[in-house]
């Protein structure tokens, strides 16, 4: 196959661009996409967050969005919403009814991208976290095509078959030539509210920080299992509880 | 766009194709899979398991399947892999390299579901379950499109945003026809070892049931958060302890 000398255009207005990944889907990607950001904010950045799953697209959700969008004045470019500082898009703001699935093609779903990357109007911001699908398919194939990403953070838990994926995910990016900052091990242990007891459900057996030996990657921290964390109705918990334990880690 | 009169082709050999599905990562659906596969088995049915989740195949993992694989004697077909009895094949063992990436665009990853359908000898078998991969995407439609699929089995997690993807791979479902023989809701609470107080983790609020009802789908069962279940040193909980209560609820 011939190479095409792809030329990535940076995105007007924004600095850096930075992906949420992981390879294993529901380990937290989201989760720690919105928390990353409000992070970053809370440090004086100004921060958009790109939600690129298509086929499950949870910022909506976890930022509590409406789907009431508007064009700038010459209705060349969407303007992107805001929700405590953030710009935030998301494919889940393009379709009329939240239930329905999109089931398209990857070429199709790679078109979208493109239109969420160059008709919003991301202008003004420091860092773009980008929160990825899962896999390693045609998205992250358009997305580092397409887009100068200057990093990466990746998420796993700790389950064998978790870290079995993430690996996957993690030479994609080496094979991408995309520096990867480190990873973060979420759903780590379960601490019961009742007796305090530190419960390993995902195991304990350290694969996460052997693979980040194998392949020279820095352990950033990790996240237990609390329903804190799960806050589904709009409230991220770097937002809602900044003092807490977890906030600090972001 | 011309819809193409595609006509699905059975597999030669097999009574029941079951697709266990969801919309959502990391769900617990290779876990269901498996298990449900081996609660077939006890019951006496021949059963096989098609692991068609390219980015991620956790099947090998969750069986402890080696990745020597071996032709028939006309070199024609592959012979499926054989554990606790279940014939089995995934597209982790085609690769020789377990930790590399398969970064392909969805044309390919079509192909190679379409060789692991046709070029394997599914012979003798009552049921086939396909364990399939998050979204609703390029896999999906080829399989809708390739396989005369008898039913699917939904599983999903008690959290808003899982259950809003479920939903979606739910009306996936629907539009392609394919009959829903239940929900299973995994994760549902954990139950402190030491103190038997029951913590609910990812939720209480009953959307999974409110789902159902919303969509007149059956309510299988649901399995609890708990180590034994997390088991990746490939002995499925079906397989190793028969007579618990997860087990039962297969
Ligand atoms: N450490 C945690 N403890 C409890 N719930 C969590 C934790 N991390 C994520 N969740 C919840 O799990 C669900 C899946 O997380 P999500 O961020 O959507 O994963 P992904 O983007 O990888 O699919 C969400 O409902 C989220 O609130
Ligand atoms: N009820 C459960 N309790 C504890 N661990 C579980 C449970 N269900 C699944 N797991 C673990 O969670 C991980 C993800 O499950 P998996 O079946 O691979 O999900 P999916 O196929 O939806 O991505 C696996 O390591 C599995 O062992
Ligand atoms: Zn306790």
């Amino acid at each position: 196959q011939r190479k095409k000398r792809i030329v990535k255009k940076p995105i007007p207005g924004v600095k850096h661009i930075l992906c949420v990944t992981s390879g294993k889907g529901g380990v937290g990607k989201s989760t720690v996409a919105v928390n990353l950001a409000l992070a970053f904010q809370a440090c004086g950045k100004k921060v958009g967050i790109l939600d690129a799953d298509i086929n499950g697209p949870s910022i909506p959700k976890l930022l509590a969005l409406d789907n009431e969008l508007h064009l700038n004045e010459n209705e060349t470019m969407i303007i992107p919403k805001e929700k405590y500082g953030l710009k935030c898009m998301s494919m889940g703001l393009l379709l009329d009814d939240e239930n329905a699935a999109v089931v398209w093609r990857g070429v199709l779903i790679c078109d979208t991208i493109k239109e969420l990357i160059r008709k919003v109007n991301w202008s003004g911001l420091d860092i773009l976290v980008v929160d990825c699908p899962p896999g390693t398919g045609d998205v992250h194939i358009t997305l580092s095509q397409e887009l100068p990403v200057s990093g990466s953070v990746v998420v796993s838990t700790p389950q064998d078959v978790a870290v079995a994926d993430v690996r996957k995910g993690t030479s994609m990016l080496k094979e991408m030539k995309i520096p990867i900052f480190g990873l973060i091990q979420n759903m780590s242990y379960f601490e019961c509210p009742d007796c305090g007891k530190k419960n390993y459900i995902f195991g304990n057996n350290d694969s996460v920080k052997r693979m980040c030996k194998d392949m020279s990657l820095d352990f950033l921290g990790e996240l237990p299992l609390n329903s804190t964390i799960n806050d589904d109705n709009g409230k991220p918990f770097v937002y809602s509880q900044p003092d807490s334990s977890y906030s600090k880690i972001f």
